[in-house]
């Protein structure tokens, strides 16, 4: 475990706290994409398979269940909370987002380290997860008025996997054979998808505005 | 040994 990874898992961890937060004190989830969060359970259910055969540590158990208690709440809270569900803008949030399931799933069929179950859905979690904000960024550029801790969700859940790289980074040189090609690239291409929102993210913040996307 | 060590990452 390196300082990276740790502010990683942290910020990962914040992440999921703002919006349980957001959704369990004022009951709404206005501008967040359901889509996003159920893609964001799928990725934990098909990463963490092994939760139960594999230890690695207490705080790697810990985490994991947090996420998927989280994520799958999250679920649950926005299709079936009497009051939540109602916030929730069903026909903002039209992103197909079964268009991004089957692709990563061929991809990791296809692209993987190891051709066992195990791996290839392993392999998946990491492509899904790479995409699984795209649903979330389309519905922010729809909504005009993003709340603030809407924008902080999206933010930390960036800028988790952005510490992440440099996590690996940091393996790279102190750890030998450390070399994950897969989970690099797709963790590369999973923060420069957050890119624009960072730059309006962080334009909004010096000139202290409201966080408003171009259309 | 076969490197699963990234398995130790969330």
């Amino acid at each position: 475990m390196n300082i990276f990874r740790l502010a990683g898992d942290m910020t990962h961890l914040f992440s999921v706290l703002v919006l349980l937060l957001k959704i369990h004190t004022i009951k709404s989830c206005a501008g967040v994409s359901l889509k996003t969060q159920e893609l964001y359970a799928l990725v934990f259910a098909a990463r963490y398979l092994d939760i139960f055969t594999n230890y690695i540590s207490l705080y790697n158990t810990v985490m994991k269940l947090i996420f998927l208690g989280s994520s799958f709440s999250i679920v649950w809270y926005m299709r079936y909370h009497k009051i939540v569900r109602r916030s929730y803008d069903k026909d903002q949030d039209t992103f197909r987002h079964y268009f991004l399931i089957l692709p990563c799933l061929l991809l990791a069929l296809l692209i993987n380290e190891k051709f066992t179950f195990k791996e290839v859905m392993w392999t998946f979690s990491l492509y899904l997860e790479a995409v699984a904000i795209l649903p979330q960024l389309v519905l922010l550029q729809r909504t005009r008025n993003i709340d603030n801790l809407t924008g902080q969700y999206v933010f930390l859940l960036g800028a988790y996997r952005a510490l992440y790289i440099l996590n690996w980074v940091y393996r790279y040189f102190t750890e030998p054979h450390f070399v994950h090609w897969i989970t690099w690239v797709s963790g590369l291409v999973q923060t420069l998808l957050y890119a624009d929102f960072f730059y309006y993210y962080f334009q909004s913040w010096k000139n202290n505005q409201k966080l408003h996307l171009p259309a | 040994e076969v490197n699963d060590d990234v398995k130790d990452e969330l």
